[in-house]
């Protein structure tokens, strides 16, 4: 499955 | 963290010490656009609001840190310490006409419908543009000294960088944000016609300067 969202760049 | 992004991050790093370095050791903001680096602080400032909220790692929180602190300083470089040398006649480019259509639009096209999300969303689509009266600038004097050329290829370099980023993530860890990638292309097209510049005068040692 494909995550879409997580903010963990910058 | 991956070569692509770690090396986008460092590109990113050296193009900011690149600027402060500039504007410190020729004690002159002469070339840069105060209304560009005013953006670039609202981009930090609304996208690293998760500082409060979320914690990824030391190595996120510091270069987030660094970041905001950094954009400030370069503010009140160009507004402030050396304003004298700030080339305000150059810098004429309408911010209004970014500001109020990005935001319109990150209300309007967003992961979530949260404050904190579409504030992400506002920095994300900001960033794309914000290099734009930098560039206008540019192409209003008709030329960009050295250091500054190395300045702003540093700064397209990082969001290219993302781009092998993102592709990598997608196929490796199933990561994707559409978001972002559309953002961070536009981003990088922008930078297009300067990298060529970059590469045909620059790299051979001649300044960039563009026919009146």
């Amino acid at each position: 499955s494909v995550v879409c969202v997580s903010h963990d760049e910058l | 963290m991956n070569i692509f992004r770690l090396v986008g991050d460092m590109s990113h790093l050296l193009a900011i010490i690149i600027l402060l370095m500039k504007m410190w050791k020729s004690r002159s903001v002469a070339g840069i656009s105060g209304k560009s680096q005013i953006l670039f602080a609202i981009v930090f400032t609304t996208r690293y609001l998760d500082l409060f909220t979320s914690f990824v790692s030391i190595y996120n929180t510091s270069m987030k840190v660094f970041f905001i602190g950094t954009s400030y300083v370069t503010v009140y470089f160009i507004y402030q310490h050396f304003k004298p040398t700030y080339d305000s006649n150059h810098d004429t480019f309408r911010v209004e006409f970014l500001i109020v259509p990005v935001g319109g639009l990150a209300f309007l096209v967003n992961h979530e419908f949260s404050l904190l999300e579409i504030l992400w969303t506002f920095s994300i689509y900001l960033e794309s543009v914000a290099i734009l009266p930098q560039l206008f600038m540019v192409s209003k004097t008709g030329e960009a000294e050295s250091i500054t050329s190395h300045y702003l290829f540093a700064l397209g370099s990082y969001r290219a960088l993302y781009l092998l980023n993102w592709i990598y993530r997608y196929y490796f860890e199933g990561f994707f944000d559409l978001i972002a990638v559309v953002a961070g292309c536009v981003q990088t097209i922008l930078y297009c016609d300067f990298f060529y510049l970059y590469i045909t005068k620059v790299l051979k040692g001649k300044k960039i300067s563009l026919p009146a």
